[in-house]
């Protein structure tokens, strides 16, 4: 199955 | 007070065409060293990042750095009603809640003052990582915009696949499959034509269509765009505005469980 990755999974809150 | 001057309207317009189908609502920071802008779309599968340099406008103060919120829509409805010859000023007061939108045509003959209502919004930032990347493709615009747009006719997702000397973009779907291949420019007159290709190591990702199809929307400001990419982290679609800044996306891959 594949997901759909989410920018707040690589990025961090600033 | 703000106050920033661009000698063509067609560039400002151009950046809104490029991010109001992504966003609906953003903050325009200004700072001394110009304009910038960061937000997710709403589902937070991609991110926008706009800078646009204090030495690319004819004028630019600044006293005081400030955050412009604004609707995007709102803005570039407004912005239409610039020609693209028009120069453009925005302009707004330190704790002032309007942004002034003057156009003036090219003779001078016709001055337009709009003022849009700015918001107060508190919108996530995320900090952006420098980082290297395995792959980096640099393309036609135009020819980018093309294959997402055919692929989309076939599947959901983009499989992209670099190896040294060129590029493999696939869908797969319910019609049937696709696989364009675009190979590295040997001799290139034009370097907007050009192809290139620089691989540090093979990669293969796969990312949603739609997506990419709201990023080239970006097309018109600039001849060519790049694509970074490194495995498992987001891809980064950048189009460079001419000695101006640039309007970056990032694109979160679709990962196989």
């Amino acid at each position: 199955k594949i997901n759909q990755g989410r920018m707040d999974d690589f990025f961090k809150i600033s | 007070m703000f106050e920033c001057r661009l000698p063509k309207a067609e560039v400002l317009k151009k950046t809104m065409d490029a991010l109001k189908d992504l966003i609906k609502e953003a903050v325009w920071d200004v700072s001394a060293q110009g304009l910038s802008l960061q937000s997710m779309d709403s589902s937070h599968v991609s991110l926008v990042q706009v800078t646009l340099r204090t030495e690319g406008f004819d004028t630019f103060r600044c006293d005081k750095n400030i955050a412009l919120g604004v609707n995007m829509d709102t803005m570039q409805k407004l912005m239409k009603c610039a020609s693209n010859d028009d120069n453009i000023t925005l302009k707004s007061e330190d704790n002032g809640d309007l942004l002034s939108l003057i156009f003036e045509s090219p003779n001078g003959e016709k001055t337009s003052e709009y003022e849009m209502k700015l918001m107060d919004l508190d919108i996530e930032q995320l900090g952006i990582p420098d980082q290297e990347y395995s792959c980096t493709i640099k393309m036609p615009s135009g020819e980018f915009q093309r294959i997402c747009r055919d692929l989309s006719n076939i599947g959901e997702s983009v499989n992209i696949t670099v190896v040294k000397g060129g590029v493999d973009f696939s869908a797969k779907g319910d019609i049937g499959n696709a696989k364009i291949h675009v190979t590295e420019s040997s001799n290139v007159d034009n370097e907007k034509d050009a192809v290139t290709v620089e691989v540090n190591e093979p990669v293969n990702l796969t990312f949603a269509l739609r997506y990419l199809n709201f990023f080239t929307k970006a097309t018109p400001l600039s001849g060519q765009v790049s694509l970074s990419i490194s495995p498992d982290v987001p891809l980064v679609v950048a189009y460079e505005i001419e000695d101006l800044g640039h309007v970056k996306y990032f694109l979160a891959p679709k990962i196989e469980n």
